[in-house]
Protein backbone atom coordinates (compact mmCIF):
# COMPACT_ATOMS: atom_id res chain seq x y z
CA UNK A 1 0.00 0.00 0.00
CA UNK A 2 1.11 3.54 -0.71
CA UNK A 3 1.80 5.61 2.17
CA UNK A 4 0.85 9.28 1.90
CA UNK A 5 2.48 12.89 3.90
CA UNK A 6 -0.36 12.43 6.35
CA UNK A 7 1.69 9.44 7.64
CA UNK A 8 5.16 10.39 7.24
CA UNK A 9 3.76 13.23 9.62
CA UNK A 10 2.09 11.00 11.95
CA UNK A 11 5.17 9.03 11.67
CA UNK A 12 7.38 11.78 12.47
CA UNK A 13 5.18 12.75 15.49
CA UNK A 14 5.59 9.67 16.99
CA UNK A 15 9.54 10.30 17.03
CA UNK A 16 9.92 13.60 18.34
CA UNK A 17 7.29 12.63 21.07
CA UNK A 18 9.28 9.74 22.09
CA UNK A 19 12.80 11.86 22.07
CA UNK A 20 11.16 14.89 23.05
CA UNK A 21 13.94 14.86 25.91
CA UNK A 22 16.47 14.46 23.51
CA UNK A 23 15.76 16.18 20.48
CA UNK A 24 19.15 15.59 19.40
CA UNK A 25 17.84 12.45 18.55
CA UNK A 26 15.37 13.82 15.85
CA UNK A 27 18.03 16.21 14.85
CA UNK A 28 20.38 13.07 13.94
CA UNK A 29 17.36 11.71 12.11
CA UNK A 30 17.05 14.72 10.10
CA UNK A 31 20.42 14.44 8.82
CA UNK A 32 20.39 11.14 8.04
CA UNK A 33 17.37 11.80 5.71
CA UNK A 34 19.48 14.97 4.26
CA UNK A 35 21.82 13.02 3.52
CA UNK A 36 19.53 10.19 2.12
CA UNK A 37 18.45 13.28 -0.40
CA UNK A 38 21.64 14.38 -1.08
CA UNK A 39 22.37 10.79 -2.00
CA UNK A 40 25.02 10.24 0.18
CA UNK A 41 23.92 7.70 1.73
CA UNK A 42 21.78 5.04 -0.30
CA UNK A 43 18.92 2.70 1.41
CA UNK A 44 21.17 0.23 3.07
CA UNK A 45 22.97 3.15 4.64
CA UNK A 46 20.13 4.76 5.61
CA UNK A 47 19.00 1.54 7.36
CA UNK A 48 21.77 1.40 9.32
CA UNK A 49 21.89 4.22 10.48
CA UNK A 50 18.22 4.44 11.93
CA UNK A 51 18.65 0.73 13.03
CA UNK A 52 21.45 2.65 15.44
CA UNK A 53 19.82 5.39 16.66
CA UNK A 54 16.11 4.01 17.09
CA UNK A 55 18.25 1.07 18.80
CA UNK A 56 15.68 -0.10 21.63
CA UNK A 57 12.42 1.51 20.26
CA UNK A 58 10.99 -1.28 18.19
CA UNK A 59 8.04 0.90 17.38
CA UNK A 60 9.77 3.03 15.70
CA UNK A 61 11.90 0.74 13.71
CA UNK A 62 8.76 -0.77 12.55
CA UNK A 63 6.83 1.98 11.82
CA UNK A 64 10.30 3.03 10.13
CA UNK A 65 10.30 -0.46 7.78
CA UNK A 66 7.33 0.63 6.25
CA UNK A 67 8.65 3.35 4.76
CA UNK A 68 11.06 1.09 2.97
CA UNK A 69 11.23 -0.61 -0.16
CA UNK A 70 9.93 -3.76 -0.94
CA UNK A 71 12.94 -6.24 0.24
CA UNK A 72 14.20 -4.12 3.23
CA UNK A 73 13.46 -4.39 6.48
CA UNK A 74 15.33 -3.91 9.93
CA UNK A 75 15.27 -6.05 11.95
CA UNK A 76 13.99 -5.91 15.47
CA UNK A 77 15.70 -7.62 18.48
CA UNK A 78 13.93 -8.30 22.03
CA UNK B 1 16.40 5.67 -5.83
CA UNK B 2 13.84 3.09 -6.03
CA UNK B 3 12.46 3.88 -2.87
CA UNK B 4 10.20 6.06 -3.28
CA UNK B 5 8.07 5.88 0.41
CA UNK B 6 11.75 6.73 1.74
CA UNK B 7 12.41 9.99 -0.26
CA UNK B 8 8.35 10.74 0.86
CA UNK B 9 9.24 10.42 4.34
CA UNK B 10 12.44 12.58 3.88
CA UNK B 11 10.87 15.13 1.89
CA UNK B 12 8.31 15.47 4.34
CA UNK B 13 10.90 15.48 7.17
CA UNK B 14 12.61 18.37 5.74
CA UNK B 15 10.35 20.28 4.31
CA UNK B 16 8.37 20.15 7.90
CA UNK B 17 11.75 21.19 9.43
CA UNK B 18 10.31 24.51 11.13
CA UNK B 19 11.75 25.53 14.37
Amino acid sequence: QRLKVEDALSYLDQVKLQFGSQPQVYNDFLDIMKEFKSQSIDTPGVISRVSQLFKGHPDLIMGFNTFLPPGYKIEVQT
Amino acid sequence: MAAPQLVMLANVALTSEVS
